[in-house]
């Protein structure tokens, strides 16, 4: 297994908040969960209409997952699980290859 | 090395340098591999020298890869790069042009130690992987470190967060070979290419404030050709325009720099995809990426050469 299967449970969830006081909230929870951000590069960067993809760990995600749903901020699961999605990219090689 | 290396997938850190070392010796007349200095963990930062040689002067494009370790495409195209370039030198006349010209600087991975650290503990390790005594975390955002604007809007002072700009500008090693080189053939490096993922953007200056470039009509006009030559292969929608305002404000970027510092042409590419896989782009798709960004390169290119002053 990849990474030695650190990744597992980990998701990448898509937000965009639609106020300040949800960008505010976002970044607040950010920094509490010590999230990976891939997008924008830095928690700062978050705001009303930005998109933003966050990398959470196993353990944080219901603590996130509950907290987006309490605040009543949509969001969109990219990546329900990125050690799956990691041994099945590296999988996904060209034909040419695997002959 | 052309035929058997594989240029659709994703290869470590030592892969590469050893594909370098084969192209630097089978490939005379049109490589030169060499080293502008070393990385925080000691590894050599190899830059390849692409184009016919000549002794006459010749204007050069500086293009680099791999600035942040885990968008793994950006290596992948800048070899895929000079895989194309060498191929295609005796069959397509426009490369021939390029490379008759022009001289290409490729550096396929600025960052070395964070690029080995993405392939052999986190996969998603961003910055370089220096440290300090004052802190416990590891690391600068190589494109935060470069003296533009530097730790301004858009980097963090927080050595613990991704965009941390680092102690003081040039901080890095790699920035400081890479800047220092540029610094020295500023002269006659006519563009700036950097390359990363994923946003799917070709940007320009600038990143650390709204306003537009004096030579914002060559450059843009310049994008504008060079999305749609992309989107032509595949339809494939990037979006273009300044840093600031197609992606987000950030200082001390390296396309900054090199514009302030006299390169008249510098573009950042953010290469695909928008979100899907971000960075977990799979080695299926490395061929269409690349194959759309050469359009887009070689289309910037002969622009510049052909239209801009």
């Amino acid at each position: 297994q990849l990474y030695s299967n650190r990744y597992a449970g980990d998701k990448v969830i898509r937000l965009i908040p639609n106020t300040e006081e949800e960008a505010n909230a976002l970044k607040k929870i950010y920094h509490q969960l010590k999230v990976d951000l891939w997008q924008p590069s830095s928690i700062s960067y978050v705001s009303k209409g930005a998109v933003t993809d966050v990398h959470i760990p196993q353990n944080g995600s219901q603590a996130l997952l509950a907290f987006l749903q309490e605040a009543n901020i949509q969001y969109k699961i990219l990546i329900e699980d990125l050690q799956y999605t990691l041994e099945k990219t590296s999988s996904l090689r060209p034909q040419r290859n695997r002959r | 090395y052309l035929s058997g290396y594989n240029y659709e997938v994703y290869h470590s850190l030592e892969e590469i340098q050893n594909w370098m070392y084969h192209l630097n010796k089978t490939h005379p007349g049109l490589i030169h591999v060499f080293s502008i200095g070393k990385s925080y963990e000691g590894r050599p930062l190899y830059v390849l020298k692409l184009g016919r040689k000549s002794r006459t002067y010749k204007r050069a494009v500086w293009i680099d890869c791999g600035i942040h370790a885990r968008e793994w495409i950006s290596p992948a195209f800048c070899q895929w790069f000079v895989k194309e370039a060498l191929l295609t030198y005796k069959s397509d006349p426009t490369m021939r042009k390029m490379l008759n010209h022009l001289y290409f600087y490729i550096m396929p991975v600025f960052n070395v130690d964070g690029y080995h650290f993405s392939w052999t503990s986190d996969r998603f390790w961003r910055k370089t992987r220096s440290r300090s005594s004052r802190f416990r975390c590891r690391g600068v955002d190589a494109n935060r470190n470069w003296k533009v604007n530097w730790c301004d809007e858009g980097a963090s002072m927080h050595p613990c967060d991704d965009a941390y700009c680092g102690p003081f500008p040039e901080s890095e090693p790699e920035v400081k070979a890479v800047a220092t080189f540029l610094r020295k053939h500023r002269k006659h490096i006519r563009a700036y290419l950097s390359f990363h993922a994923y946003a799917q953007m070709l940007l320009y200056p600038y990143s650390y404030k709204y306003a537009t470039i004096p030579n914002f009509s060559c450059v843009e006009s310049a994008a504008y050709k060079a999305v749609n030559a992309l989107r032509s292969v595949y339809g494939v929608q990037y979006r273009y325009g300044p840093a600031s305002s197609t992606l987000y404000v950030s200082s001390g970027s390296s396309m900054d720099w090199a514009y302030k510092n006299g390169i008249p042409y510098t573009f950042a590419f953010e290469l695909r995809d928008t979100g899907h896989f971000g960075f977990l782009l799979p080695e299926m798709l490395i061929k269409p990426t690349c194959t759309e960004t050469m359009l887009a390169v070689k289309n910037i290119t002969m622009h510049l050469l052909k239209k801009c002053p």
